[in-house]
Protein backbone atom coordinates (compact mmCIF):
# COMPACT_ATOMS: atom_id res chain seq x y z
CA UNK A 1 0.00 0.00 0.00
CA UNK A 2 0.84 3.89 -0.12
CA UNK A 3 3.88 4.50 2.39
CA UNK A 4 2.58 6.22 5.23
CA UNK A 5 3.83 9.48 4.60
CA UNK A 6 5.19 10.43 8.11
CA UNK A 7 7.55 7.14 7.75
CA UNK A 8 8.31 8.73 4.31
CA UNK A 9 9.20 12.31 5.85
CA UNK A 10 11.51 10.16 8.78
CA UNK A 11 13.39 8.00 5.83
CA UNK A 12 14.38 11.12 3.90
CA UNK A 13 14.65 13.23 6.92
CA UNK A 14 17.39 10.34 8.51
CA UNK A 15 18.66 9.85 5.20
CA UNK A 16 19.67 13.56 4.76
CA UNK A 17 20.99 13.82 8.31
CA UNK A 18 23.56 10.86 7.56
CA UNK A 19 24.27 12.32 4.40
CA UNK A 20 25.53 15.94 5.91
CA UNK A 21 26.72 14.77 9.51
CA UNK A 22 28.15 10.80 9.10
CA UNK A 23 29.00 11.23 5.34
CA UNK A 24 26.78 8.75 3.68
CA UNK A 25 28.01 8.14 0.47
CA UNK A 26 24.98 9.75 -1.82
CA UNK A 27 22.97 7.18 -3.76
CA UNK A 28 23.78 3.73 -1.49
CA UNK A 29 21.00 4.59 0.89
CA UNK A 30 18.83 1.44 -0.26
CA UNK A 31 15.28 2.44 -0.46
CA UNK A 32 13.05 3.11 2.83
CA UNK A 33 12.09 -0.33 4.42
CA UNK A 34 14.94 -2.35 2.52
CA UNK A 35 17.97 0.56 4.25
CA UNK A 36 21.17 -0.81 2.64
CA UNK A 37 24.36 -2.11 4.91
CA UNK A 38 25.91 1.38 4.06
CA UNK A 39 22.54 3.08 5.61
CA UNK A 40 22.79 0.96 8.64
CA UNK A 41 25.83 1.02 9.55
CA UNK A 42 25.84 5.07 9.49
CA UNK A 43 23.01 4.82 11.79
CA UNK A 44 24.69 2.98 13.86
CA UNK A 45 27.58 5.35 13.77
CA UNK A 46 25.48 7.77 14.88
CA UNK A 47 23.79 6.01 17.81
CA UNK A 48 27.37 5.43 19.09
CA UNK A 49 28.55 9.11 19.04
CA UNK A 50 25.16 10.10 20.87
CA UNK A 51 25.37 6.99 23.56
CA UNK A 52 21.92 5.65 22.01
CA UNK A 53 21.18 2.31 21.84
CA UNK A 54 22.99 0.28 19.06
CA UNK A 55 20.54 -0.82 17.09
CA UNK A 56 20.92 0.24 13.26
CA UNK A 57 16.96 1.04 13.14
CA UNK A 58 15.37 4.15 12.89
CA UNK A 59 14.18 4.24 16.32
CA UNK A 60 12.07 6.66 18.42
CA UNK A 61 15.25 8.20 20.21
CA UNK A 62 17.48 8.19 17.20
CA UNK A 63 14.71 10.27 15.33
CA UNK A 64 14.35 12.75 17.87
CA UNK A 65 17.47 13.53 18.03
CA UNK A 66 17.95 14.29 14.43
CA UNK A 67 15.19 16.38 14.90
CA UNK A 68 16.92 18.41 17.68
CA UNK A 69 18.19 21.99 16.17
CA UNK A 70 22.46 21.52 16.09
CA UNK A 71 25.02 22.48 14.59
CA UNK A 72 25.89 21.91 11.01
CA UNK A 73 29.43 20.97 11.65
CA UNK A 74 29.64 17.10 10.61
CA UNK A 75 30.40 14.55 13.19
CA UNK A 76 32.89 12.82 11.82
CA UNK A 77 35.84 13.71 9.23
CA UNK A 78 36.97 16.70 7.47
CA UNK A 79 34.43 19.66 6.80
CA UNK A 80 35.63 22.27 3.99
CA UNK B 1 40.06 17.83 16.65
CA UNK B 2 39.47 17.52 12.97
CA UNK B 3 41.94 15.21 10.87
CA UNK B 4 45.75 16.50 10.69
CA UNK B 5 45.04 18.28 13.95
CA UNK B 6 44.22 21.70 11.85
CA UNK B 7 45.19 24.98 14.20
CA UNK B 8 46.09 28.08 13.90
CA UNK B 9 50.05 28.54 13.24
CA UNK B 10 50.03 31.68 15.15
CA UNK B 11 48.68 32.45 18.87
CA UNK B 12 47.31 35.95 17.42
CA UNK B 13 44.53 35.12 15.50
CA UNK B 14 42.10 38.31 13.74
CA UNK B 15 38.64 38.37 12.95
CA UNK B 16 36.06 40.58 11.61
CA UNK B 17 32.02 40.80 11.44
CA UNK B 18 30.94 40.69 8.25
CA UNK B 19 27.82 41.51 8.77
CA UNK B 20 25.11 41.85 11.44
CA UNK B 21 21.38 39.94 12.30
CA UNK B 22 18.34 42.60 12.92
CA UNK B 23 17.27 40.30 15.41
CA UNK B 24 19.86 42.21 18.16
CA UNK B 25 21.43 45.56 18.87
CA UNK B 26 24.75 45.88 16.87
CA UNK B 27 26.57 46.26 20.14
CA UNK B 28 24.64 43.25 21.34
CA UNK B 29 26.19 41.10 18.48
CA UNK B 30 29.83 42.47 19.38
CA UNK B 31 29.37 42.01 22.61
CA UNK B 32 27.99 38.19 22.02
CA UNK B 33 31.31 37.48 19.95
CA UNK B 34 33.66 39.06 22.20
CA UNK B 35 32.36 37.05 25.08
CA UNK B 36 32.43 33.60 22.49
CA UNK B 37 35.89 34.56 21.80
CA UNK B 38 37.21 35.31 25.44
CA UNK B 39 35.97 31.82 26.30
CA UNK B 40 38.73 30.45 24.34
CA UNK B 41 41.34 32.94 25.05
CA UNK B 42 40.81 32.23 28.96
CA UNK B 43 42.41 28.91 28.73
CA UNK B 44 44.81 29.23 26.08
CA UNK B 45 47.40 31.40 25.15
CA UNK B 46 45.65 32.61 22.01
CA UNK B 47 44.42 36.19 21.27
CA UNK B 48 42.17 37.94 19.07
CA UNK B 49 42.10 40.92 17.54
CA UNK B 50 39.50 42.88 15.75
CA UNK B 51 39.41 44.19 11.96
CA UNK B 52 37.07 46.22 10.69
CA UNK B 53 37.88 45.95 6.94
CA UNK B 54 39.98 43.38 4.75
CA UNK B 55 40.36 39.55 5.64
CA UNK B 56 41.27 38.60 8.92
CA UNK B 57 41.52 34.73 9.56
CA UNK B 58 37.80 34.29 11.01
CA UNK B 59 35.60 36.19 8.86
CA UNK B 60 31.83 36.22 11.01
CA UNK B 61 28.88 36.84 8.63
CA UNK B 62 24.74 36.51 9.01
CA UNK B 63 23.41 34.51 5.25
CA UNK B 64 20.24 31.81 4.61
CA UNK B 65 20.06 29.07 2.31
CA UNK B 66 22.67 29.10 0.11
CA UNK B 67 25.15 31.76 1.22
CA UNK B 68 28.28 31.49 -0.45
CA UNK B 69 30.06 28.34 0.28
CA UNK B 70 27.98 25.60 -1.03
CA UNK B 71 26.90 24.80 2.31
CA UNK B 72 23.02 25.90 2.02
CA UNK B 73 21.30 26.40 5.14
CA UNK B 74 17.75 24.91 5.98
CA UNK B 75 15.38 27.83 6.94
CA UNK B 76 14.21 27.92 10.68
CA UNK B 77 15.84 25.32 13.33
CA UNK B 78 17.49 22.40 12.20
CA UNK B 79 21.00 23.87 11.04
CA UNK B 80 21.83 26.79 13.14
CA UNK B 81 24.92 27.36 12.26
CA UNK B 82 28.50 26.39 10.80
CA UNK B 83 32.25 27.03 11.06
CA UNK B 84 35.11 26.11 8.85
CA UNK B 85 38.62 24.35 10.40
CA UNK B 86 41.77 26.71 10.53
CA UNK B 87 43.56 27.17 7.30
CA UNK B 88 43.75 29.72 4.16
CA UNK B 89 40.63 31.11 2.51
CA UNK B 90 37.12 30.40 3.64
CA UNK B 91 39.62 28.35 6.96
CA UNK B 92 37.82 29.69 10.22
CA UNK B 93 35.08 31.58 8.46
CA UNK B 94 31.98 31.52 10.82
CA UNK B 95 28.21 31.64 9.08
CA UNK B 96 24.92 31.87 11.17
CA UNK B 97 21.78 31.02 9.79
CA UNK B 98 19.72 34.14 9.69
CA UNK B 99 16.83 32.53 8.65
CA UNK B 100 16.72 31.52 12.84
CA UNK B 101 16.24 34.05 15.43
CA UNK B 102 18.93 35.25 17.13
CA UNK B 103 18.65 36.06 21.21
CA UNK B 104 20.95 36.95 24.33
CA UNK B 105 18.36 35.13 26.21
CA UNK B 106 16.61 31.61 26.41
CA UNK B 107 13.75 33.21 24.43
CA UNK B 108 15.11 31.56 20.99
CA UNK B 109 18.50 30.59 19.79
CA UNK B 110 21.42 32.55 22.36
CA UNK B 111 24.27 33.98 20.16
CA UNK B 112 26.82 34.21 22.67
CA UNK B 113 26.36 29.93 23.18
CA UNK B 114 26.49 29.41 19.21
CA UNK B 115 28.97 31.57 18.83
CA UNK B 116 31.34 30.15 21.24
CA UNK B 117 30.65 26.69 19.95
CA UNK B 118 31.41 27.20 16.11
CA UNK B 119 34.23 29.87 17.26
CA UNK B 120 35.48 26.45 18.76
CA UNK B 121 35.48 24.78 15.47
CA UNK B 122 37.47 27.84 13.67
CA UNK B 123 39.99 27.09 16.34
CA UNK B 124 40.34 23.51 15.44
CA UNK B 125 38.04 21.57 17.78
CA UNK B 126 35.38 19.03 16.46
CA UNK B 127 32.48 17.88 17.92
CA UNK B 128 32.31 16.46 21.57
CA UNK B 129 30.48 12.78 22.76
CA UNK B 130 29.48 15.09 25.69
CA UNK B 131 26.36 16.17 26.17
CA UNK B 132 27.77 18.38 28.88
CA UNK B 133 30.12 19.77 26.51
CA UNK B 134 30.15 22.83 24.73
CA UNK B 135 31.18 21.10 21.46
CA UNK B 136 28.42 18.84 21.60
CA UNK B 137 26.77 18.98 18.30
CA UNK B 138 22.96 19.41 19.62
CA UNK B 139 21.99 22.83 20.79
CA UNK B 140 21.00 23.74 24.40
CA UNK B 141 20.59 26.51 26.58
CA UNK B 142 22.30 26.77 29.50
CA UNK B 143 23.88 29.74 32.07
CA UNK B 144 27.49 29.55 33.99
CA UNK B 145 30.34 28.50 32.52
CA UNK B 146 30.45 27.09 29.32
CA UNK B 147 33.35 24.71 29.00
CA UNK B 148 33.37 21.15 30.65
CA UNK B 149 36.06 19.30 31.14
CA UNK B 150 36.32 17.71 27.65
CA UNK B 151 36.77 21.35 25.87
CA UNK B 152 39.39 22.65 28.25
CA UNK B 153 41.43 19.85 27.12
CA UNK B 154 40.44 19.51 23.75
CA UNK B 155 41.78 23.19 22.95
CA UNK B 156 44.75 22.84 25.26
CA UNK B 157 45.68 19.92 23.11
CA UNK B 158 45.57 22.30 20.33
CA UNK B 159 47.22 25.44 21.83
CA UNK B 160 47.97 24.34 25.75
CA UNK B 161 47.06 26.87 28.51
CA UNK B 162 47.00 30.31 29.35
CA UNK B 163 50.19 31.12 30.66
CA UNK B 164 48.57 34.16 32.71
CA UNK B 165 45.26 32.98 34.04
CA UNK B 166 44.28 30.78 36.72
CA UNK B 167 43.11 27.47 36.55
CA UNK B 168 39.47 27.59 35.44
CA UNK B 169 36.68 25.18 37.05
CA UNK B 170 35.40 23.23 34.07
CA UNK B 171 31.48 22.84 33.88
CA UNK B 172 30.65 19.07 35.23
CA UNK B 173 30.05 15.87 32.97
CA UNK B 174 26.69 14.36 32.75
CA UNK B 175 26.03 12.06 35.61
CA UNK B 176 26.64 8.57 34.71
CA UNK B 177 23.30 6.50 34.95
CA UNK B 178 25.18 3.46 36.37
CA UNK B 179 27.38 5.04 39.17
CA UNK B 180 26.43 3.11 42.19
CA UNK B 181 26.54 5.90 44.50
CA UNK B 182 23.92 8.12 41.98
CA UNK B 183 21.35 9.81 43.90
CA UNK B 184 17.95 11.69 42.10
CA UNK B 185 16.88 15.12 42.27
CA UNK B 186 13.28 14.42 41.52
CA UNK B 187 11.36 11.82 39.56
CA UNK B 188 7.63 12.13 38.07
CA UNK B 189 5.43 9.95 35.99
CA UNK B 190 4.57 11.83 32.04
CA UNK B 191 1.75 10.36 30.26
CA UNK B 192 3.28 6.91 30.92
CA UNK B 193 6.87 7.60 30.44
CA UNK B 194 9.12 8.21 33.75
CA UNK B 195 11.39 11.44 33.91
CA UNK B 196 14.51 11.27 36.44
CA UNK B 197 15.95 14.37 37.10
CA UNK B 198 19.62 15.20 37.98
CA UNK B 199 21.70 18.21 37.88
CA UNK B 200 20.99 19.69 34.32
CA UNK B 201 19.67 16.43 33.32
CA UNK B 202 16.70 13.97 33.07
CA UNK B 203 16.81 10.54 31.97
CA UNK B 204 12.94 9.66 29.87
CA UNK B 205 12.04 6.42 30.83
CA UNK B 206 9.58 4.70 28.26
CA UNK B 207 8.13 1.57 28.77
CA UNK B 208 9.24 -0.20 25.59
CA UNK B 209 12.22 0.87 25.55
CA UNK B 210 14.84 -0.17 27.53
CA UNK B 211 17.60 2.38 27.27
CA UNK B 212 16.56 5.50 29.16
CA UNK B 213 17.39 8.75 27.08
CA UNK B 214 19.89 11.54 28.87
CA UNK B 215 18.75 15.00 27.92
CA UNK B 216 19.49 18.03 29.00
CA UNK B 217 16.53 19.55 31.15
CA UNK B 218 17.34 23.36 29.22
CA UNK B 219 17.43 21.52 25.72
CA UNK B 220 13.68 20.66 25.92
CA UNK B 221 12.22 23.15 28.80
CA UNK B 222 14.63 26.85 28.17
CA UNK B 223 12.57 28.43 31.49
CA UNK B 224 13.12 25.75 33.95
CA UNK B 225 15.69 26.17 35.83
CA UNK B 226 19.19 23.64 35.60
CA UNK B 227 17.77 22.45 38.72
CA UNK B 228 14.68 20.67 39.58
CA UNK B 229 13.95 19.56 43.14
CA UNK B 230 10.54 17.86 43.44
CA UNK B 231 8.23 16.51 40.40
CA UNK B 232 4.86 14.96 40.39
CA UNK B 233 1.96 14.31 37.82
CA UNK B 234 -1.94 14.89 38.10
CA UNK B 235 -3.47 12.69 35.50
CA UNK B 236 -6.43 13.64 35.80
CA UNK B 237 -5.58 16.85 34.91
CA UNK B 238 -2.73 15.93 32.55
CA UNK B 239 -0.29 18.22 34.36
CA UNK B 240 2.86 17.73 35.69
CA UNK B 241 4.18 20.10 38.34
CA UNK B 242 7.87 20.83 38.41
CA UNK B 243 9.86 22.55 41.52
CA UNK B 244 12.75 24.68 41.73
CA UNK B 245 13.10 26.57 45.38
CA UNK B 246 10.08 28.32 45.94
CA UNK B 247 8.71 28.19 42.56
CA UNK B 248 6.67 25.68 40.31
CA UNK B 249 5.50 25.22 36.67
CA UNK B 250 2.92 23.40 35.22
CA UNK B 251 3.69 20.96 31.98
CA UNK B 252 1.03 19.79 29.73
CA UNK B 253 2.65 17.02 27.96
CA UNK B 254 6.41 18.95 26.94
CA UNK B 255 4.76 22.03 27.14
CA UNK B 256 5.05 24.81 29.54
CA UNK B 257 1.51 25.87 30.75
CA UNK B 258 1.18 29.72 31.23
CA UNK B 259 0.91 31.47 34.03
CA UNK B 260 3.98 29.93 35.69
CA UNK B 261 6.22 29.92 37.61
CA UNK B 262 3.89 30.53 40.42
CA UNK B 263 4.86 30.03 43.92
CA UNK B 264 4.96 27.29 46.08
CA UNK B 265 2.99 29.09 49.21
CA UNK B 266 0.12 29.17 46.71
CA UNK B 267 0.23 25.40 47.81
CA UNK B 268 -0.86 26.87 51.38
CA UNK B 269 2.57 25.53 52.47
CA UNK B 270 4.17 27.93 55.21
CA UNK B 271 6.68 30.74 54.27
CA UNK B 272 8.89 28.89 56.18
CA UNK B 273 9.10 26.17 53.41
CA UNK B 274 12.12 27.21 50.96
CA UNK B 275 12.27 23.69 49.07
CA UNK B 276 10.46 20.63 48.45
CA UNK B 277 12.38 17.48 48.45
CA UNK B 278 10.16 15.38 46.84
CA UNK B 279 6.22 15.19 45.34
CA UNK B 280 4.23 12.54 44.48
CA UNK B 281 0.14 11.63 43.73
CA UNK B 282 -1.80 9.00 45.02
CA UNK B 283 -4.31 8.55 42.24
CA UNK B 284 -6.36 5.93 44.84
CA UNK B 285 -7.01 8.65 47.19
CA UNK B 286 -6.73 12.50 45.11
CA UNK B 287 -3.92 13.18 47.49
CA UNK B 288 -0.33 14.75 46.38
CA UNK B 289 2.24 14.14 49.25
CA UNK B 290 4.27 17.32 49.21
CA UNK B 291 8.10 16.24 51.44
CA UNK B 292 10.08 18.37 53.10
CA UNK B 293 12.89 17.69 55.05
CA UNK B 294 12.09 14.89 58.02
CA UNK B 295 7.80 16.09 57.51
CA UNK B 296 5.21 15.40 54.73
CA UNK B 297 2.32 17.47 53.83
CA UNK B 298 -0.88 15.70 52.21
CA UNK B 299 -2.37 18.24 49.28
CA UNK B 300 -6.21 17.88 48.14
CA UNK B 301 -6.07 18.11 43.77
CA UNK B 302 -10.01 18.53 44.45
CA UNK B 303 -9.92 21.15 46.60
CA UNK B 304 -6.90 22.86 46.26
CA UNK B 305 -6.33 23.09 49.72
CA UNK B 306 -3.76 21.50 52.33
CA UNK B 307 -5.38 18.33 54.59
CA UNK B 308 -5.46 19.38 58.49
CA UNK B 309 -3.43 17.71 60.84
CA UNK B 310 0.12 17.97 58.49
CA UNK B 311 2.56 18.20 58.53
CA UNK B 312 3.53 14.68 59.79
CA UNK B 313 6.75 12.98 60.38
CA UNK B 314 7.99 11.10 57.60
CA UNK B 315 9.45 7.99 59.52
CA UNK B 316 6.26 7.60 61.78
CA UNK B 317 3.76 6.86 59.06
CA UNK B 318 5.74 5.74 56.51
CA UNK B 319 7.95 3.07 58.66
CA UNK B 320 10.74 1.09 57.51
CA UNK B 321 11.86 4.36 55.68
CA UNK B 322 14.45 6.76 55.73
CA UNK B 323 13.39 10.15 57.47
CA UNK B 324 14.12 12.04 54.22
CA UNK B 325 13.16 11.60 50.16
CA UNK B 326 14.79 12.81 47.72
CA UNK B 327 12.33 11.47 44.89
CA UNK B 328 9.09 9.57 45.18
CA UNK B 329 6.65 8.03 42.31
CA UNK B 330 3.16 5.89 42.67
CA UNK B 331 2.72 3.14 40.16
CA UNK B 332 -0.03 0.76 40.84
CA UNK B 333 -0.47 0.58 44.81
CA UNK B 334 3.39 0.73 45.15
CA UNK B 335 5.07 3.81 46.61
CA UNK B 336 8.91 4.27 45.05
CA UNK B 337 11.05 6.53 47.46
CA UNK B 338 14.56 7.82 46.59
CA UNK B 339 16.92 8.52 49.45
CA UNK B 340 20.55 8.83 48.02
CA UNK B 341 21.81 5.57 46.27
CA UNK B 342 18.50 3.48 47.98
CA UNK B 343 15.12 3.37 46.63
CA UNK B 344 12.35 1.60 48.76
CA UNK B 345 9.06 -0.21 47.38
CA UNK B 346 6.58 0.74 49.58
CA UNK B 347 3.21 -1.03 49.66
CA UNK B 348 0.43 1.97 49.95
CA UNK B 349 -1.93 -0.81 51.23
CA UNK B 350 -0.14 -2.83 53.87
CA UNK B 351 1.64 -0.25 55.16
CA UNK B 352 4.94 -1.34 54.61
CA UNK B 353 8.58 -1.30 52.67
CA UNK B 354 8.22 -4.85 50.78
CA UNK B 355 11.83 -4.12 49.02
CA UNK B 356 14.71 -2.32 49.20
CA UNK B 357 16.86 -1.74 45.94
CA UNK B 358 19.27 0.43 44.63
CA UNK B 359 18.60 3.90 43.39
CA UNK B 360 19.52 3.45 39.86
CA UNK B 361 17.90 -0.09 39.40
CA UNK B 362 15.06 1.87 37.30
CA UNK B 363 17.77 3.30 34.81
CA UNK B 364 18.40 -0.45 33.41
CA UNK B 365 21.81 -0.73 35.84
Amino acid sequence: GPVPSEDLDDWLLAEKYLRHFYDLPVGLQGRRGEPSGHFTAKIKEMQRFFKLKVTGNLDENTLDLMKEPRCGVPDVGEYN
Amino acid sequence: HFPRDLKWQTNDVTFRIVNYTPDLEKSDVDRAIRRALNVWSDVTPLTFKKLHKGIADIMISFGSREHGDHNPFDGPDGLLAHAYPPGEGIGGDTHFDEDEHWSKDSSTYNLFIVAAHELGHALGMSHSTEPSALMYPVYSYSTGYPLSEDDVEGIQALYGPNPNSRKVKPKPDAPDKCDPMLTFDAATELRGETLVFKDRFYWRLHPQIPEPEQVLIKSTWPSIPNKVDAAYENPEKDLVIIFSGIKMWALNGYNLVDGYPKYIHRLGLPKSIRKIDAAVHIGDTGKTLLFTDEEYWSYDEATGTMDRGYPRSIEKDFPGMNDEVDAAVYHYGFLYFFHEHVQYEYSYNSRKVMRILRTNSILNC
